[in-house]
């Protein structure tokens, strides 16, 4: 197990590197494989449970992230900017994407932390990868509707319920209603 | 592979059935401040197995039933049906097209189907088990949830490295 | 104590219900003070720790918001989306200023939850308080730049340092660096 | 009542030294991901006298002192100053305007000062406290933070209408 874990481990991190750097021009990211934590006192002498061979979940080296902008020295995952820790996290899932592709992906606004060039880098990697795996993005932002080949709108009418519609997009406008789609 | 429809009704605003039908690629789906968007993105998760109510955002499983609006009257079921296919055979099963559906009454339990059977949710999370589709996988990111995985500590992440093996 | 509270709360709550309804149109929302907690059985009986006279913290009422867009039934908070949570916030924020103006505001990314309708109307009302009242607010989104009176811009130079400096958005472009501040 | 000025060095990125002349109204703040906007905002926080380092994001409360960058070393000490016009008299003191200041050296503890004189977090806070600029105030409000007005409790939400009164 551990072997299999190690052979994927090295490609997700491969792949991490690489879009980081398709995301954050100049920046530098790598993931790396944690000090498992030292037994306990009482594990070194005793017996440790669990059946023979098998290694307990706590002494299983974690993934840590180290991620490193631009022009910045390398520091706590937590000092990084609202755009800039979002960016580094969708850059690890489509990491993860590359070597275990999900049948598809829904991300729910992960472009509102983004300003206009990151979400231009974002939705341009996502075109990018969505000849072979389907993305469904829900945003309020004129630079994804733009890029996105299909758009799907929803109404909400006066009695509190939605409606789903089929939308195009126009420079200047945004969404406007195509057709209305069978509701049936 | 790929999700070809969503179909639901009675699902938190969804009250009269609706469907969208997806392509590969990128698809947008925008409206204004609480029109659905993430109710149905609710609704894709909920169909996939997802069992905390808090997570779709309720105290109870049965708030996600249209609980009623101006002048309508709340619904007493609420049912999603997703069609994935199946064509390079990702899911093990035969089935080119794979139906997963969801269906809970007030007060009653959920009921799962695939392709129509009944089925129970251990038999699905088994069918999506090595997919990203799982409760723990990253294929479906809620809003404002996006940099979970900055915030995981190193062993969850070791998790979802070990789902990619 | 009490009648004191009584009168600002009752405040705070007029003018939640009218901030409510002009950045929900058609939407009703209120105060309410929650029943304050039964004592427990040893509160009832026995002694009461604290000085004569004052209120135990947890025998007061609470405050509970209630909010009701257009159309939509009453329900809980949490079930709200995200837009609807950041403009009931805000209105509670403006409520709670109106009523005891703070000499500063600073917002950061406030907006970014909101479509353009409503970004549209929570800048509208930014600026009919802003005769009296300064607001300072970070965003990315191009409708709040265009509606600010003044414009400053932060630059991340090469060596991972900031600088501030004032600028003008031009529509279309977004915003241009006017001069360098004195950078003393 | 308002800010006229901010004026900060060795903050975060703000390594030199810089300073925003602020207006009464409107005034939006710009700028890329990561150039240092909240920054700002963090600064104004910590010079209003804020405690805890997890608030300003980091660990350790001299990691707001500028750590280096790309062939810049690190800084040893951090300073941020506020100036309020206090015409109206809103805050207890006879001066017309006031300046607040705050300045930390690693592994040094922070030193308050009140139009230059040195002064305890304690009176800084007798100064502020019916002003909305407290730490449980509404009046800065952070990154990602805005609907904690929501998720507060009842008697959390009560706090806020008592600093009103
Ligand atoms: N069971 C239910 N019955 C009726 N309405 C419901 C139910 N559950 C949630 N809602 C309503 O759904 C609305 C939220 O919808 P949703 O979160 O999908 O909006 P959204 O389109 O994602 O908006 P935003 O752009 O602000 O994120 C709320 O107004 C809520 O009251
Ligand atoms: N003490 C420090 N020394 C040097 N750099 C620091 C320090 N503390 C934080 N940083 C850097 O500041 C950057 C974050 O800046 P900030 O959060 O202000 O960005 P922002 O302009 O708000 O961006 P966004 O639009 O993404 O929210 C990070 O890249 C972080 O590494
Ligand atoms: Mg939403
Ligand atoms: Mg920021």
């Amino acid at each position: 197990i551990e072997r299999r874990f190690d052979a994927v481990f090295g490609a997700v991190a491969y792949h991490f590197r690489l879009l980081f750097q398709e995301l954050f021009p100049g920046g530098h990211a790598t993931l790396r494989l944690t000090e498992p934590p030292p037994l306990s006192e009482d594990e070194d002498e005793g017996e440790v449970e669990g059946e023979p061979g098998t290694v307990r979940r706590e002494a299983l080296a974690g993934v840590e992230i180290l991620a490193q902008p631009a022009g910045k020295r390398l520091q706590a995952l937590s000092l990084l900017s609202g755009g800039e820790r979002a960016l580094t996290a969708l850059a690890m899932i489509l990491a993860l994407q590359q070597v275990n592709p999900s049948p598809f992906y829904v991300f729910d606004e992960v472009d509102a932390p983004l300003d206009d060039a990151n979400v231009g880098r974002f939705v341009k990697l996502l075109l990018r990868l969505s000849s072979t795996q389907q993305f469904i993005i829900v945003t309020h932002n004129h630079i994804t509707m733009a890029a996105a080949e299909v758009l799907y709108g929803v109404t909400m009418d006066g009695d509190g319920t939605s409606t789903l519609l089929s939308v195009r997009f126009e420079e200047g406008r945004g969404p406007i209603p195509q057709r209305r789609e069978a509701v049936t | 592979m790929k999700l070809r429809r969503v179909a639901l009704s009675g699902f938190k605003t969804f009250a009269r059935r609706n469907e969208i039908v997806l392509e590969t690629g990128l698809t947008a789906i925008v409206g204004p401040n609480g029109s659905g968007k993430s109710n149905l993105v609710d609704a894709i998760r909920w169909a996939l197995g997802e069992t905390s109510a808090r997570e779709l955002r309720g105290a109870r499983m049965d708030e996600v039933i249209y609980a009623g609006g101006n002048g309508r009257g709340p619904m007493g079921m609420a049912q999603v049906e997703l069609t994935l296919d199946n064509e390079e055979g990702r899911l093990p099963t035969e089935d080119v097209e794979v139906a997963i559906g969801r269906r809970v009454t007030r007060g009653g339990d959920s009921e799962y189907r695939i392709n129509g059977a009944r089925t129970r949710l251990r038999d699905l999370e088994r069918l999506l088990a090595s997919t990203g589709l799982t409760q723990s996988g990253y294929a479906v990111v809620a809003q404002n949830d996006v940099d979970a995985i900055i915030q995981a500590n190193p062993a969850q992440r070791r998790t979802l490295v070990e789902e990619a093996a």
